[in-house]
């Protein structure tokens, strides 16, 4: 279960944006779900950069042409959980 | 809304009039630049990836979403524009626009994969609900003057504060056995209240397994989702199934409806057989749909149910 400290290992995050959210207007819950698998899990063929290497600031500026701000990040050995503004 | 990026592959899930597809030049552009992959493309121009999978439920307010998401054959034709070997399907009731919608590639074979991948325990269980009970959907409203225990640490701040408190007492982070008594498994939390109301969170298990809730708690529209791609079974070493992990979810918000879809590579494995009778063991609603697809190298299972009067 979560402890307390996860309040406090952030590996990135927004406080402006955070104190800024307002959801008064917000009317739909349902999700558009897109997942995209460049290589096989276990990939076995290509070494070097991996999407974990595309910087913050990389994904700022495509999360904006969804329509979303990047609220939060949790970084781990294997995945980067983002927290968005939607 | 919640992006998970791990090394070749990423998850984007946003509600409200995003515009999800629209991320997609620019993130070839991205690759290709920052990382020098050449991606695999057809003569044609079309990305040819391993797997690519785009699904939504129908809307609640269709006509107040953005350009090509207001229907889902503008998705679908802009999708095409990017990948090759594309497919689309309406699942469930069409009369109802209640039901649920998939794009999905062809797996690319051409790409060597790794022998322990094709034994890969790659499932994805995915249930959204609507019609919360009220009562259960207050616990996600926390208003304009909440107060909260004053932010402590200078990267604390109140969103995340009253996130982690909806989290605590909703027990949230209870769905998958992770407490130090019964398992050694890594747990990672990230969650936000919205004011007036709204939460988000991502919860990360054993360092590369994560779920993910998005709850929409007003009257009139209230909606939770619930995401994961935990292999619940393999890793509670046969504890826990997703008939636990369902009763769980549905405790917590209990829906007068829900959906659920499930995706597996192993339609023998332990997990999707006993999800193709879970609605015997939820007395409280009746199914309304039961539809499995063969989907080349993965099975889908989809259900629709709603609550008994």
């Amino acid at each position: 279960t979560v402890t307390i400290k996860e309040l406090t290992n952030h590996s990135y995050i927004d406080h402006e944006l955070s104190a800024s959210l307002d959801s008064t207007d917000a009317f739909e819950g349902p999700e558009k779900l897109l997942e995209i698998w460049f290589f096989p899990p276990n990939n076995a063929v290509s070494a070097g950069k991996t999407l974990r290497d595309i910087a913050m600031d990389r994904w700022i500026e495509i999360l904006k042409l969804v329509k979303c701000e990047v609220l939060s990040m949790k970084k781990t050995k294997e995945l980067d959980a983002f927290l968005l503004s939607e | 809304s919640s992006l998970f990026v791990f090394d070749y592959k990423l998850t984007l899930k946003t509600c409200g009039t995003t515009t999800t597809l629209f991320c997609l030049d620019k993130l070839f552009q991205t690759i290709e630049q920052e990382l020098s992959w050449n991606l695999h493309k057809t003569p044609d121009g079309k990305y040819k990836l391993f797997k690519v999978f785009y699904s939504r439920r129908c809307f609640l307010f269709p006509c107040k979403q953005a350009a090509i998401h207001q229907n889902w054959a503008d998705e679908v034709d802009y999708l095409n524009r990017f990948f090759d070997n594309g497919k689309s399907y309406s699942v469930g009731r069409n009369d109802k626009s209640n039901h649920w919608n998939l794009y999905v590639t062809e797996t690319d074979h051409s790409v060597p994969q790794a022998k322990e991948c094709i034994e890969d325990d790659d499932e994805t269980f995915e249930v959204l609900m609507t019609e919360l009970d009220p009562d259960c959907a207050n616990k996600f409203v926390c208003g304009p003057d909440t107060s909260t225990s004053a932010p402590a640490e200078p990267n604390e701040d109140k969103g995340h504060n009253l996130g982690y408190e909806m989290t605590k007492k909703t027990k949230l982070d209870e769905i998958y056995l992770n407490s130090s008594q019964d398992s050694n498994l890594s747990f990672h939390h990230d969650a936000f209240a919205f004011t007036p109301c709204g939460y988000s969170s991502n919860m990360v298990l054993d360092e590369k397994y994560y779920y993910t809730l998005h709850v929409t708690p007003e009257k009139g529209w209230s909606y939770a989702s619930f995401e994961s791609n935990i292999p619940v079974f393999d890793i509670s070493q046969g504890k826990q199934d997703n008939l636990n992990v369902l009763l769980h979810i549905l405790n917590v918000f209990q829906p007068r409806e829900f959906s659920m879809t499930f995706f597996t590579k192993n339609f023998k494995s332990k997990s999707f057989q006993k999800i193709l009778t879970i609605n015997e063991s939820l007395p409280e609603y009746t199914k309304l749909d039961k539809i499995i697809y063969d989907l080349d190298d993965y099975h889908l299972f989809y259900m629709k149910l709603q609550k008994k009067i």
